[in-house]
């Protein structure tokens, strides 16, 4: 099971459909300062369901949305997919491939897909907790938060290893 | 899941041991199950190693015996122990900016190799880290890319040299985020990572 | 002391609108002082140019009247507004990690200008930074270095550059700490400069 | 009025007594992960009277103490002087030099002195203040923190002003 890709279109400083296909390994996203690499990390945390807009840095949820930049308006909708490869057949499910898909728009009307059926947000934490993805699994560790594990209390580093388990 | 958590919980304290003593050469570590109530042990200094071995045997045993009582389980949490080369224990709260980002490292890689998720992402993680301790992690990643994904966020040249694929994020004067990405060939990855040590 | 913040913040303003210029070139900033119940102005993107000035006329004139106020100070806060080159001005907490790290050091070397300290002590505030950023932040260390001591801890190498003096902290196996310290002639500090520029 | 020197005796990671001579201009602290830089930083703000064992990374005071290492045993006292100097007359006192000084020993007692005469914390605040060097002042940016200043609320960025005001 492996992250197969990850598309954003309208969300944040990504207001063209972009895709990104990744492969097994290791892969390393460069840029500089300010350029977006922190945005994409953000995309894979709010397509898995990030409820708090704190977490990736904003003060509302429709604060991911694309607001407009010199000779761009702003967007009216923020779309993320993620497709999973389920081809060794971790996730029981019966496809070969699953497409988690969030949108939200600017009056704060939003959606979840899985494999392009609407579904709730408790549907894709399911899916997603079946591969030790939850919220607690720190799978995703955002910039600065690296740290947090050490200076975290106890009973929150063991959440995460039962997050895994 | 109670019964796996004991597993995971073993596996990973096996690991960490096993991982500190990598990302610390010549100290060690280990992770401890807490009730919540102990209060933080007062670490003073100047413990001789006999005392400090006879505590650790006797913290064994109570943490065996903690385990044991599942209906206290909820009061346990996951303790993390560091101490790194010539160092005696102390607060990880005293641990310098690098090492506690190595020491978080090792606690993520020791949980991800009793029970990997399909890929991590990891955002700038080593931004603390001196020119060692990069490439003690850099290890750590090739030594396990086979076992899952890892997506490295990074502005430094020295992480670059660890990739399979490398994706570059820029942004005009427009405040519009672009993407390139390019599959290195393992020849050239390898090649780029003897120039890079040569350099 | 209410007059003096007063003044103070003028001063303080003035600098970080042309710091701002300069840590984010085609960009611009500003501070602010707000009341404590004004809530977050909703930030929208795609406002024209000349509503977002005039809108600026507007709270300068607001400000003012705000500041006129003496028995509401304590209301009163300082907010900062930072937009880069290119991008309509968003929320500081959406800025990326090292945008926040230049508009913090450009708010923390306004303050100086306008009241200076005579010491400062910086510990690892590049951790952020890509080259460029470094850069901008040295300049803006050797610019100053007349007006202020700077006490600039970090482990990277660019930032030795600007040195005026090194000191080198070393500990051994045996958990202890040493210093050994060195004054760079001016020449050999430029030397140094010449030299990192030019590897 | 600048910085002369920095002395760290049974300060953390600095069992022997540490002389640090500050000249004018940029000073740069440079080391590995784990040398001790840091701890430098820490023993500036504890000189300056910092008051909270977090804000130095220890939970109890005491932690400051030098703990013992391989072959070292721990130190009873933690003592670190701080020498400013005063030769133009920044200060309103007769020195032209100002010799801050803090104590503790493991039992808890403590002292500061001022020119080598035991005063009360208060006294070292007031003559640090005087200078724009007080708590709020941030003429120190701990490891970590440059970036509370943006993520701060508008009420302490105030105090920052005022402060050096
Ligand atoms: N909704 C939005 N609309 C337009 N631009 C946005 C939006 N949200 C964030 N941005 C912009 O994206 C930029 C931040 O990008 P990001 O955090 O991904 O940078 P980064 O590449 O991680 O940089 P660093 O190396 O400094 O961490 C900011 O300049 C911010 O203004
Ligand atoms: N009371 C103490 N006794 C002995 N050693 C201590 C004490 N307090 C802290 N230390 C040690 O000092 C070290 C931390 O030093 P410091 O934070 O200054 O490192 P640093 O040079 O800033 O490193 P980095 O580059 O990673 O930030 C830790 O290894 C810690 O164990
Ligand atoms: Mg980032
Ligand atoms: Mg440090």
């Amino acid at each position: 099971m492996h992250l197969k890709s990850l598309t954003l279109k309208g969300f944040k400083s990504f207001p063209d459909r972009t895709k990104l296909a990744f492969g097994p390994g290791v892969s390393v996203v460069v840029g500089p300062n300010g350029s977006g690499k922190s945005n994409v990390t953000d995309a894979v945390l709010w397509a898995m369901g990030e409820q708090s807009p704190l977490a990736i840095r904003g003060q509302s949820m429709q604060d991911v949305i694309f607001g407009g930049g010199h000779g761009r308006k702003a967007s009216q909708s923020a779309e993320v997919e993620l497709v999973l490869d389920n081809s060794d057949g971790t996730l029981e499910m019966e496809f070969a491939e699953v497409s988690i898909m969030r949108r939200l728009d600017r009056n704060g009307d939003g959606e979840y897909r899985l494999n392009g059926a609407r579904c709730r947000l408790a549907d894709v934490l399911e899916v997603l907790s079946d591969t030790g993805l939850g919220k607690e699994s720190h799978s995703v560790i955002s910039q600065g938060r690296v740290e947090a594990i050490v200076t975290s209390k106890p009973k929150d580093r063991r959440l995460l290893i039962e997050e895994a388990a | 899941i109670r019964e796996t958590f004991e597993e995971t919980f073993a596996a990973a304290a096996r690991n960490f041991e096993q991982l500190a003593q990598q990302v610390f050469p010549g100290g060690r570590g280990r992770l401890r199950l807490v009730r919540e109530d102990a209060g933080p042990r007062p670490v003073l200094g100047g413990q001789s190693a006999d005392a400090s071995e006879a505590e650790a045997a006797a913290d064994a045993a109570e943490a065996d015996a903690d385990v044991e009582e599942r209906d206290d389980e909820d009061l346990h949490g996951v303790e993390i122990e560091i101490t790194p080369a010539g160092k005696s224990m102390k607060r990880l709260t005293l641990l310098s900016g690098g090492e506690k980002s190595m020491t978080a490292l090792a606690f993520l890689f020791a949980v991800f190799l009793a029970k990997p998720c399909p890929f991590y992402i990891l955002d700038e993680v080593e931004a603390a880290l001196d020119d060692l301790n990069i490439d003690r992690f850099l290890r750590l990643l090739r030594s396990y890319r086979e076992h899952a994904q890892f997506i490295v966020v990074t502005h430094q040249k020295r992480t670059m040299e660890a990739a399979d694929s490398l994706y570059g994020v820029s942004m005009g004067g427009d405040g519009i985020s672009k993407v390139i990405s390019r599959r290195l060939p393992p020849e050239q990855a390898a090649e780029a990572e003897t120039a890079g040590s040569a350099a």
